[in-house]
């Protein structure tokens, strides 16, 4: 059965989507099957993983508001063991669509049963809202891991997301674990990077991942190529930290 | 009749908040009277105008939902010239509270009308969403400013986020206009950078303001010390760009 995993964080532009599409490559490589579910209408995920944008017509929207079988959205990526459900933009209109349906909250869940058993990891991409998708996300999921940029603002918003998590775990998903907190941008030449970092291993005590993904140009420059920077430049910082990174979340079993 | 300026992208971490601190600081610094709206439930530009979370009893939540008077929710902060009316976290549930309200994408727009008087220049940090929030913020606007950052993703969300100002401008304010779009984080080291900057010129053709942002680690610095880097450190690239930015903001003239 497939360890499903959502990333996620309300704060904008911190990595979350890089994280997704790195870290499931790594995984990928190292054997696992891997599905990624693009819950992000800008479908930066699916972008990416090399989805054009003109091949999404069975996405996450379909999956959440149009009840088709997930077996039926899954798309291969040119990537050995790795699957996608993409996202396009009419996943904008969920998030207020969801408001009215029954079971608003469990779509996700009750999608990904048909499909649990086929994969090794589901891994969940998120928004920058806690709106009806990232909970979907948080519902359907086994465990959270929250990627948190080495910047000030990083740590305004996490008071409210460790809320957010809460509330979900009790009325939710009693499941749901936080499986750690992974440190991304990592500017060693900023001094700031080492105080937020200092601050966010006081604050998530224990819960902070050894491997810290450092700011590295080869990392943005991937998508623009529709490659995962472990493809695009598999010796650079980012590449190595990605792979770094795999390696530990498998070296933490899932204890749910 | 203050000008009202809304700072819009659902893309996130493009630099909205920071933008938003830093323009009106330089406004404010040139003897304009300046309004700040923060529409964001993490309340970034609040913490970096050094507005304490534990002081910001009255807010932009109780100014939509609570329909009280918006001159009680003002507070000045520690820079001549510039107020603010600050967000707290409550703000994350009227995204959806707004949906079942009267009026709800007017009610920005209907509480601004009792200070307009009072300002030169009324400017609207927004969430990293194309949600109630921001159409408020879009249907009370004047002008819009798009900050883009120049990395490969930021170019994908940007067809939506158009699409959704077209709609806007049809629907909702027909005097909404697009003042311009702002080149942020730009590091001349990286060749992306040109590339993207290239393709934003060549998309939005003669609207891409002159100055451009580079990314500058004192700007990254400047809000754990709660103010903006015009204080922080008014001789570093960041402060220059933010203040050759205001004057070239003033040089054109409010064409609504
Ligand atoms: N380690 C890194 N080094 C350099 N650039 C990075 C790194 N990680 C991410 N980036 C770049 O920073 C930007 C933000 O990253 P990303 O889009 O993954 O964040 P996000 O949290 O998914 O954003 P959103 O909140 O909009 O969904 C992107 O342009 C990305 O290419
Ligand atoms: N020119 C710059 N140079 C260096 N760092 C910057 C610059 N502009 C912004 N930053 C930093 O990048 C991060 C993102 O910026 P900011 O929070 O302003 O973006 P935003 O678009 O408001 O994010 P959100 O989508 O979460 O509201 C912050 O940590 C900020 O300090
Ligand atoms: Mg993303
Ligand atoms: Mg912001």
């Amino acid at each position: 059965k497939a360890e499903i995993i959502a990333i996620a964080n309300q704060k904008g532009g911190v990595g979350k989507t890089t994280t997704v599409i790195n870290f499931a490559t790594a995984f990928a490589s190292l054997g696992k099957k891997i599905l990624v579910i693009d819950m992000d209408p800008q479908g930066n995920a699916s972008t990416g993983l090399g989805i054009e944008s003109n091949n999404r017509q069975n996405n996450v929207y379909n999956l959440l508001i149009g009840d088709i079988n997930i077996n039926d959205t899954i798309q291969k990526t040119n990537i050995p063991n790795l699957d996608i459900v993409p996202a396009e933009v009419s996943l904008a209109g969920a998030e207020v669509e969801l408001a009215n349906l029954e079971n608003r909250l469990y779509r996700l869940k009750n999608s990904l049963q048909n499909t649990v058993d086929t994969y090794d990891y589901i891994i969940i991409d998120c928004p920058p809202a806690l709106g009806f998708l990232t909970l979907n996300a948080l519902a359907a999921a086994d465990n959270l891991i929250i990627p948190l940029q080495c910047e000030f603002f990083a740590l305004e918003g996490v008071g409210h997301l460790l809320k957010t998590i809460r509330l979900v775990q009790q009325q939710i998903n009693t499941n749901l674990q936080i499986k750690g907190v992974l440190l991304t941008m990592y500017d060693k030449r900023n001094k700031l990077s080492d105080l937020v970092a200092a601050d966010i291993r006081n604050c998530f005590k224990g819960k902070v991942f050894e491997t810290i993904i450092p700011r590295n140009v080869r990392v943005s420059e991937a998508p623009s190529h529709g490659q995962p920077v472990l493809l695009y430049d598999m010796n650079c910082a980012g590449s190595k930290a990605y792979i770094n990174f795999a390696t530990e979340i498998l070296s933490k079993p899932n204890t749910n």
